[in-house]
């Protein structure tokens, strides 16, 4: 299930909505130390939901959510929209009259948190059942943050394992 | 569980055996098993030889080398299950003109099957991109998308290798 | 012992107050002791605030803005104790064109005082550099040295950086 | 007490013997990926007495002696030589009749071990009292390594008192 489109608003320093829309191929994404970058990396790994703040370099998960700027205020809500294109008709069969899945994270400075698909309040289950079944989930060796090469060559053996695992 | 691990890591094996002297012109590694009787537990040790080096653990060889024997494991593990994306984050980083040239190489080959997300200050590396988005802080804290086109991306943050000797 | 190593903290702590928004053109850090009242066990934390950012603790920082706060933070405790030589093996790799070009303008102002030996990839690092030695493996496992002309170190597996926007 | 030149001989990738001249200024270090930039610094931190083996990337200290290559037999002995220039008779006063001052290592693959102050063999700790009276000897912050910034990035904060220590 290919992506299509990432829409981010509230999440980290992306405070005004960001839609980015992916294309097949490479898409290479470049900018200045600390513009941004490795932020809509952590916003991919949010939306398919990344239950450890620490992994997404925060102290508690509500620290993905824009916390304020020299000009701006900070923000209430972090949500992150995934749009998978279901074209070629892969995705499981309750998806099957959909052309488009989008899959919503949402979270609220009071701690509130939603999921949602195809704007429909869910269950993180459903969400990752989605995923598992069409193999986007494999976040282990899929998604390759800023650092990770440094912690698998750092790692202990038994550490590593994970990789393999993921596949298998 | 124990069946699935054990032959999802030779297909593996097999796999980062192939793509080590791809992306290394040469040399060759491999995967082992540090304790190949208790596959729930057992960890994965990396042996690497550089072309014209000697075998041994990944832990003497240079930053780039390491760095260059990781992603090597991750495109291996990806080939075998490949996803429907990937996304790179600076992992060319440590990487000299001559390595970012063919792991480039790699990934253009392998993005016609998956779809490719790659952050990058490396120019070559952008250069081989398909599409490029800029991310820009014109407002400070507030990140803005702008999209790039391949000969604007000087005015990326770009940073580019010269040829190696 | 506990006095000097609180009078030192100090020192060190007013210089990287100056050094940081140096470096980064802006902005502000700090250092802060975890524990105060117990000088010979207090960690050192690190707040900093990137210009127009929001001042918090280093670990949302980008990756290229938590290099170059260590970076201020080695240089300001250089700055109070020089020693006659200082070695930095590329430390330049995670940054991007301008942040390069505080670095590289601060390490040429340091290197009045003391010898710097520079190891890099990058373009305009190398010429900041006074002199430049290039090491390569013409037979395979085997280093030589070679005197490089600046003019020629588009031979050395240099990367260069493209203007930032 | 500043370096005038390096000599290396038999250390990890420089079988040959190698000499660098130091000048005053910037000297940038410059080559491909695993062509032996980081092993030059390794030398400096071997020669100015490290004697942690993890810390210079080996297993055992042995690991620092060449070990073959496709083309060359492992070799027997490590040796590496520091070169101070003594011009400002700023070195201790043992040394004042001296303008340069050679610092060397050796290691044998027997384990043997040597140092020696101007080829004279010496204890460890001579060499150790040198560099503390010359200000030559703090390489915790005057030594950045590879991989040491994200060291001391990640490091808990109490790990990274020893930057103050060394200064103090
Ligand atoms: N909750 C938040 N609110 C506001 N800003 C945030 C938040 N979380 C992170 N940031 C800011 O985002 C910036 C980091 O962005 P990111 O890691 O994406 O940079 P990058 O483009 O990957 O840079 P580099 O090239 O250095 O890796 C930091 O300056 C940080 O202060
Ligand atoms: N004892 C040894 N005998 C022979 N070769 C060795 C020995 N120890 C290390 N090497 C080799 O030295 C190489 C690493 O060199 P080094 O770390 O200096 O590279 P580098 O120039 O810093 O590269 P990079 O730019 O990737 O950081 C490795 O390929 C390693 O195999
Ligand atoms: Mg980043
Ligand atoms: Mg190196």
């Amino acid at each position: 299930m290919k992506i299509k489109r990432l829409e981010i608003i509230g999440f980290k320093s992306f405070v005004d909505k960001v839609v980015l829309d992916f294309q097949q191929g490479v898409t290479g994404v470049v900018g200045p130390n600390g513009c941004g970058k490795s932020n809509i990396v952590d916003a991919i790994r949010w939306v398919m939901g990344e239950q450890n703040a620490r992994s997404l370099r925060g102290k508690s998960m509500e620290d993905v959510i824009f916390g304020g700027s020299e000009t701006r205020k900070p923000h209430g809500m972090a949500e992150v929209s995934l749009i998978f294109d279901n074209e070629d008709g892969l995705a499981p069969p309750a998806f099957a009259e959909y052309a488009e899945i989008m899959v919503t994270r949402r979270l609220y400075r009071s701690g509130e948190s939603d999921y949602l698909l195809n704007k429909t309040p869910c269950r993180l289950l459903d969400i990752a059942e989605l995923f598992m079944d069409t193999g986007v989930g494999r976040r282990a060796y899929s998604i390759i943050e800023q650092g990770k090469i440094g912690f698998i060559l750092n790692a202990k053996p038994e550490d590593r394992r994970f990789l393999i695992e993921e596949a298998a | 569980t124990r069946k699935r691990f054990k032959e999802t890591f030779e297909q593996v094996n097999i796999k980062f055996q192939q793509i080590f002297p791809r992306l290394f012109h040469g040399g060759r590694a491999e995967l082992q098993l540090t304790d190949s009787d208790d596959l729930l537990e057992t960890g994965i040790d990396i042996i690497a030889q550089p072309p014209g080096k000697k075998l041994q653990g990944i832990n003497l060889l240079s930053g780039g080398e390491k760095a260059l024997t990781a992603v090597a494991l991750i495109f291996a593990i990806f080939q075998i299950k490949p996803s429907p994306f990937c996304l790179l984050d600076e992992v060319d980083a440590p990487l000299d003109e001559a390595n970012i040239g063919r792991f480039n190489e790699m990934v253009r080959e392998m993005s016609e099957i998956s779809q490719f997300i790659i952050i990058t200050h490396n120019k070559r590396t952008m250069e081989m991109a398909d599409t490029l988005y800029g991310v820009t802080m014109q407002e400070p804290g507030v990140s803005r998308l702008v999209s790039v086109k391949i000969n604007e991306f000087q005015e990326s943050g770009a940073r580019r290798p010269a040829p190696v000797a």
